[in-house]
């Protein structure tokens, strides 16, 4: 199963149209594997992305540097994963007992 | 499925095993439909709920075509129970249902859904291969003829938003292209999908209105009204070009281009702690407060025939 041990969703609020600009710059660097879970659009709107470990270092540095605001939604993704998966475990156990 | 847990996500093996016992526990309001195969060859179903009579006016409910939304397929199954449930009990619902079928695909997309479940839980598209790309899939609610390859959908085959080659090119949106098409009496398309809280329109491809705007968004927001009434969860309503961001190729726009009026997309719980990664103790109170504004708009299709 694919791992996302480290992959955080940062929540990024835009003040303007000039830094939802920048944040489809991001979007289209395609070597950082970003997945927007909701996608840039206005700036009243959050924007989600799930940011795999070895970009999100990278992704806040271009954040900051643009003074974009943003916050950690899911600081690791595949804790919410490993319980989400634990308590499927526990319901199968419960089934079959 | 008295004993079923609804409590808890289930895989696309145990979902297709639900519909079978709810099928044989209401051999008189439900049975399944299989309305093509997918890319990989699963059975595409869907449950029919009818009290009799041939090509009633019909309802058409999906509530799963991105996989990973595991809330959606979850408050599927729930609401198939539902319907069991308040069939005959209920005043609404009977009203529906004496007069109008209900169709309801839980899983629209079981390839992507089993691939959620043994490899990568965050997988979102259809598991088709495409020419010329490692990349794999295509988003499902951006393949359709609406606005196709407009602003709002990615040609890239890697992008979260590929619309796909061509408008239909996915068997798991063409396969209800046909079965809306040649039914011809679906009065109300309803898309379910997670997360935001939103309850949306047509349109998503282009900023000009809808021709029935205003009877779409006073619609929209009795049912957001009625949701709220159980936990107070508070949704947005509005176009989906307005209230979220462009999208092209989505397929409410399609409906309602061709003549359903009632075209509506919802975007359950939350918005923005857990995303698309909804807690299982969630599925139930999104499950009941979806209803309602589910119901809302079913009975007002039922009471404004066109």
């Amino acid at each position: 199963k694919e791992d996302f041990s480290g992959h955080q969703v940062l929540r990024i609020s835009t003040a303007n149209e000039a830094q939802v600009e920048k944040v489809r710059e991001l979007e289209k660097l395609e070597h950082l594997q970003l997945d927007f879970w909701r996608g840039p659009s206005y700036p009243s709107i959050p924007i989600d992305v799930r940011v795999p470990f070895p970009s999100v270092q990278s992704v806040k540095v271009f954040l900051e540097a643009n003074g974009i605001k943003y916050s950690t939604m899911i600081e690791d993704v595949q804790l919410l994963l490993d319980e989400e998966q634990e308590e499927m475990l526990a319901f199968r156990s419960r089934a079959r007992s | 499925t008295g004993t079923f847990s609804y409590t808890t996500y289930h895989t696309l093996e145990e979902i297709d095993e639900f519909i079978d016992l709810l099928v044989a526990e209401n051999p008189n309001l439900v049975s399944k439909i299989e309305i093509g195969n997918s890319y990989e060859g699963r059975p595409l179903n869907v449950l029919k709920f009818s009290t009799g009579g041939s090509n009633r006016p019909a309802i058409w409910i999906d509530t799963g075509i991105h996989s990973r939304e595991w809330v959606t397929q979850a408050t599927g199954i729930w609401f198939a129970k539902k319907i069991t449930e308040d069939y005959g009990q209920d005043e609404t619902l009977t009203a529906i249902l004496d007069s109008m079928d209900i169709f309801l695909e839980i899983v629209t997309n079981p390839d992507g859904f089993a691939y959620t479940h043994s490899s990568n839980r965050l997988w979102r598209k259809t598991r088709s291969i495409n020419a010329g790309s490692s990349c794999v899939g295509v988003d499902p609610n951006r393949n359709w003829d609406a606005g196709f390859g407009l602003t709002g959908a990615s040609s890239n085959p890697c992008s979260e938003t590929y619309h796909g080659k061509s408008a239909f090119s996915e068997v798991e949106v063409k396969s209800v292209v046909d079965f809306v098409t040649n039914h011809g009496n679906i009065k109300a398309f309803i898309s379910i999908h997670s997360y935001s809280q939103l309850l949306m329109y047509p349109y998503g491809y282009t900023a000009t209105q809808a021709t029935h705007q205003a009877e779409l968004d006073e619609v929209a927001k009795a049912a957001v009204d009625n949701l709220a009434s159980l936990y107070g969860t508070k949704y947005e309503y509005g176009s989906t070009i307005t209230t979220i961001y462009q999208a092209s190729g989505s397929s409410i726009d399609w409906t309602y281009n061709s003549g359903i009026k009632y075209s509506y997309t919802f975007e359950l719980r939350d918005t923005g702690y857990y995303g698309f990664l909804l807690p299982a103790k969630q599925i139930i109170p999104t499950a009941q407060e979806t209803w309602l504004g589910l119901i809302t708009i079913m009975d007002y299709t039922l009471n404004h025939p066109y």
